[in-house]
């Protein structure tokens, strides 16, 4: 049975960094896992594949849907990690959001879930903006369980928030749920206890914490993930541990957002 | 004749800092200014306000177009500046971008502009996502120039480089153009010299700085602006010279908008 999840949050604020990393650590415990970014930056899989790689959009509007072949869009990456990005419209025109459905429906097309048989299938979203767009792989059941990276910062807590609000949308169709909080150390103000306690009154719990380290932004450079870079490392271990947490997690809630003044209030305090 | 301009920026970059401390500083030289809040969040006119206002979108679902009245969604603030808030939909559904169209229809309709007669009109919108919802006040020429907030971050330059690409594709039209970048030191590094040469490979110039500084959280807390909090302060008098150099500037640019190539390159030297 495939499993698949979505990862939200913020611009900037690690989803890429989780995914890629996650992702290369559950390839090397030998489960076939495929990686689809659906952030217009289209740079989720870059230290995956040392290179950014057509996205699913460019092609489809270079070649047209008839056009198209797998192996125009999918990749193999370090640790065997399948990889898509989906891409994004021109800026400026389209729907950033209603590009992620296409380029879901077109692998679906070309059948790429059939000849690849990934056991796990993870979504990259940009949760900057919760609009109809962003949260279609919420609506359209792309992936049954969504987890959120945030930091403290007022702002990344208030994009959690939202996100938050359109799961809850979404899980009355028993479609998606909320799998847990996944905390970043990177911020200026680095106090989990802050997003520990964000997460208990949203009826979820952090189920990992990625620590600030300098070999992130070091196997960056050299576009590799840590687990090629330094796979030796605390901070890689630290991915193991949250690929087998993510594995593990049998808690699924369908949250209870915070209101408008509950979050200025919130945020007095940080 | 009305001045009208767009403050475009990343999520939690400092737009409405910038926005209301710059309407605050024009409304004392005897400016007519009407601010419009196009960020979801519903907060540009929170420190001009003293709380948080009814946005346009609530105000049309909760009364209908035919209920609606100007005096439930446009109010008066600190220094006289006129203040709305277009409000976002409900997460998960609808088109945040097309919001604000409803929103600046809306006000249209209720007179709004032949009522109130602004000298200066400022809309502040999000910038996380360029897409043709967020795009929509650069093609409808909602405004005629559009400045663009930023600090080094590379996740800012990001977004201000996609900003650019929207307005490149709709300055064609001869309806909108870019004033200019207004850096903000308020990130980690603090480094002007990446932001001015960034501007330059675009096209244009940083026409003013926003130096970090404890008194603008300080007076957010009080939900004031600087201007009422600490008038006589070094950074009340920066926001009254930047208020100057929006209305003396002349410089009018179609940005050239940096590839993903060159951006990398240039984030490897942050
Ligand atoms: N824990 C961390 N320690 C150090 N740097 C980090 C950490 N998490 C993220 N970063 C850095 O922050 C930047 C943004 O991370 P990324 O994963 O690309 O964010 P997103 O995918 O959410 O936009 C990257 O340059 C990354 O190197
Ligand atoms: N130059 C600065 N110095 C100190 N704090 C700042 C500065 N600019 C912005 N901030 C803080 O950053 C936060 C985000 O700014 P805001 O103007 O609300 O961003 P945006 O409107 O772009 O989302 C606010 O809490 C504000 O107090
Ligand atoms: S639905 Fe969202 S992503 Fe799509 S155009 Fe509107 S604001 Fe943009
Ligand atoms: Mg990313
Ligand atoms: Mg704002």
């Amino acid at each position: 049975l495939m499993r698949k999840f979505c990862v939200y949050g913020k611009g900037g604020i690690g989803k890429s960094t989780f995914v890629s990393n996650v992702a290369a650590a559950l390839a090397e415990e030998g489960q076939r896992v495929m990686v689809m970014g659906c952030d217009p930056k289209a740079d989720t899989t870059r230290n995956l594949m040392g290179r950014r790689i057509p996205t699913v959009l460019d092609v489809f509007r270079a070649k047209g849907p008839e056009g198209m072949r797998l192996e125009d869009v999918i990749f193999q990456g370090f640790n065997g990690v399948i990889c898509v990005e989906a891409g994004g419209p021109e800026p400026g025109v389209g729907c950033a959001g209603r590009g992620v459905m296409t380029a879901a429906e077109m692998l679906d097309r070309l059948g790429a879930y059939e000849e690849m048989k990934p056991d796990v299938m993870i979504y990259d979203v940009l949760g900057d903006v919760v609009c109809g767009g962003f949260a279609m792989p919420l609506k359209n059941g792309l992936a049954e369980d969504v987890y959120i990276v945030s930091t403290c910062d007022p702002m990344a807590i208030y994009a959690a928030n939202n996100i938050c609000k359109g799961i809850k949308r979404f899980s009355r169709r028993g479609k998606v749920s909320l799998g847990g909080i996944i905390y970043n150390g990177r911020s200026v103000v680095d106090e989990p206890g802050i997003v520990e306690d964000f997460a208990s009154r949203l009826g979820t719990h952090v189920i990992g914490r990625m620590p600030m380290s300098d070999i992130i932004p070091r196997s960056e450079i050299r576009r590799q993930t840590v687990l090629q870079y330094a796979p030796k490392s605390e901070i890689a271990g630290i991915f193991r541990e949250l690929a087998r947490a993510i594995c593990m997690n049998e808690e699924r809630a369908s949250p209870t957002p915070l209101s408008d003044e509950e979050l200025d209030l919130m945020n007095q305090e940080i």
